[in-house]
């Protein structure tokens, strides 16, 4: 499958984020979410939305994602990583 | 870490639609109405109650909101994000339920593109009582919106859900956990908006035959309907009867007094006495003079259309109601009225020319009744309906007219009876008749008294200071 592009990488993570898929980023330090994360992440919301986990962000994840829904996270809300 | 569910505590909620959608074909009434049946499709089989109420406090605060909010939960126009609810909790807002004002708000539509309200009230309230979202494809708690799911007088849960809300407050008593739930004949949902008239009846506004019942704070006026089917069919449609927007436990899960006599009541803020004068569609029933009683005791409301009777705390019918009036030893047929003295905290009911006593205290009726009307010097030996008012005087109402009876007095006060019309209806010309009697204000009120005349929501309100 193609690789997503930048614009859908940040919507995807924007929802996965919104959706508590996602930890919210660090303000302070403008991580990025790691690879691994979003993947586990995508998957997720795959297996929620009925959808094939395959933890990549593809044209039917992406419609999903379009898709009218309510505005509550579909999970609890993760905590953001804290520094040691 | 699956977190604690949240649930409520307390059985009964309130609810109230704080703000309706701004350019939208749904009506007020037909919002109000999807609210009704989408909480109802969670209190069919839970002992959840859910009513409505008109003043601010509401447990499920309900709005139509665009864009930020000044929630967490900002809306983004058409699409995306279409409404959320508040879980359950200690915060203020919990219970609250929002609506994206930006989406196009459909109901039995067939507009592929509209999004249908009931759907998703039904949804949200899922989230308003405890519930979070599920992966399961037919739950009505995913949190994808899949269209319309069906007729709202006839849309029954899930399975799924039905066992996670039971998880959360039990089976409600009159369901089977393994049968569907009751479908008992509900109320009848507003017809369109543009399939109704907003022509308001005007009945007999002006020669009143009247069942009153002065409510802390609120007042109920009730004008029986007119007397033959044939007047009912000359009548102008109007929308269904209103009667859960007042005492609104009242008409979800049990009888309404007032519709099943035939009685439209109409309750108002504090301080005035509003008569209701709508007509509503296809209700043709007699109604017979004094058929709908109300009495008030310490903090406790009894209303009775007939042989039996309500109990309301606050706007709730309390459980095990409603009871036959010969609880109070009353014979069968109904009272003509009733009325609570404050001087001597005992009940009054008044049927044909006898009157029975009814100690509070005690909960008996005095010895010695019923006994031959009247008690009250000058009052009439039969009535229509009788009421402690906030002066602290007793008024007592039969035809056309009204005594009044001072605190603590035994006789009428001189220059009683006056025209009920005139001092309570505020009408203007007592001969004009009723089709042209349009029951508002009128332009010669009493010195003193404060008129008001407004149409809102489609109804007359015809009102007076105390």
């Amino acid at each position: 499958a193609p690789a997503p592009s930048a614009e859908d990488l940040s919507l995807g993570v924007d929802w996965l984020s919104r959706f508590g898929y996602l930890p919210p980023p660090d303000p302070t330090t403008g991580q990025l979410q790691a690879p691994e994360e979003l993947s586990k992440a995508i998957a997720a919301m795959q297996r929620f939305g009925g959808l094939e986990a395959t933890g990549v962000l593809d044209q039917a994840t992406l419609a999903l994602m379009k898709t009218p829904r309510c505005s509550l996270p579909d999970l609890p809300a993760a905590p953001a990583r804290r520094r040691r | 870490q699956a977190p604690a569910p949240t649930k409520w505590s307390k059985r009964n909620l309130s609810w109230r639609v704080r703000t309706f959608p701004r350019d939208s074909p749904l009506g007020r009434d037909t919002v109000r109405a999807l609210m009704h049946y989408a909480l109802k499709v969670w209190s069919d089989i839970t002992p959840l109650n859910f009513h409505e109420v008109a003043g601010s406090r509401a447990d499920i605060q309900i709005d139509f909101s665009a864009a930020d909010h000044n929630d967490r939960y900002p809306f983004d126009g058409p699409g995306g994000a279409v409404a959320h609810a508040f879980l359950p909790g200690d915060h203020h807002t919990a219970g609250d339920t929002h609506f994206d004002d930006d989406e196009a708000w459909t109901f039995r539509s067939s507009d592929a593109h509209g999004m249908d309200l009931f759907a998703v009230a039904v949804h949200e309230f899922g989230h308003a009582i405890g519930l979070g979202h599920v992966a399961a494809p037919r739950s009505v708690m995913q949190p994808y919106y899949h269209g319309p799911v069906g007729d709202p007088l006839h849309y029954g849960l899930p399975y799924e859900d039905r066992v996670r809300v039971w998880q959360l407050y039990g089976v409600r008593e009159s369901v089977s956990p393994t049968a569907q739930p009751d479908t008992e004949e509900p109320p009848l949902l507003p017809e369109p908006p543009n399939n109704r008239s907003s022509t308001p009846w005007r009945g007999h506004s002006c020669s009143p035959s009247l069942a009153v019942q002065r409510v802390m704070p609120s007042v109920i006026s009730s004008q029986p309907l007119p007397q033959s089917p044939a007047a009912a069919s000359t009548s102008p449609t109007l929308p269904a009867p209103p009667c859960h927007r007042h005492l609104p436990s009242a008409s979800m899960n049990l009888p309404c007094p007032w519709t099943s006599s035939g009685v439209i009541p109409h309750v108002v803020p504090s301080g005035f006495l509003t008569v209701a004068i709508k007509w509503v569609r296809g209700l043709a029933g007699t109604v017979e003079r004094g058929r709908l009683t109300g009495w008030l005791s310490p903090a406790r409301l009894f209303l009775s259309p007939g042989d039996r009777y309500w109990l309301f705390k606050d706007n709730n019918v309390e459980e095990g109601f409603p009871r036959p009036i010969s609880d109070f030893g009353l014979p069968p047929g109904g009272v003509d009225a009733a009325f609570s003295w404050a001087h001597n905290d005992k009940t009054y009911f008044f049927k044909d020319q006898l009157y029975w006593r009814y100690d509070e205290h005690t909960r008996r009726m005095d010895p010695g009744h019923p006994a031959q009307s009247p008690l009250w010097r000058g009052v009439p030996s039969t009535l229509d309906a009788a009421m402690r008012w906030s002066d602290g005087a007793a008024y007592f109402f039969r035809g056309q007219e009204y005594w009044k009876v001072l605190d603590g007095e035994l006789a009428v006060a001189p220059g009683y009876p006056q025209s009920t019309a005139r001092d309570w209806l505020v009408c203007r010309d007592l001969q004009t008749s009723p089709e042209s009697t349009d029951g508002q204000a009128g332009a010669h009120a009493r010195p003193g008294q404060t008129d008001q005349s407004r149409s809102e929501d489609g109804y007359q309100v015809c009102s007076c200071s105390s």
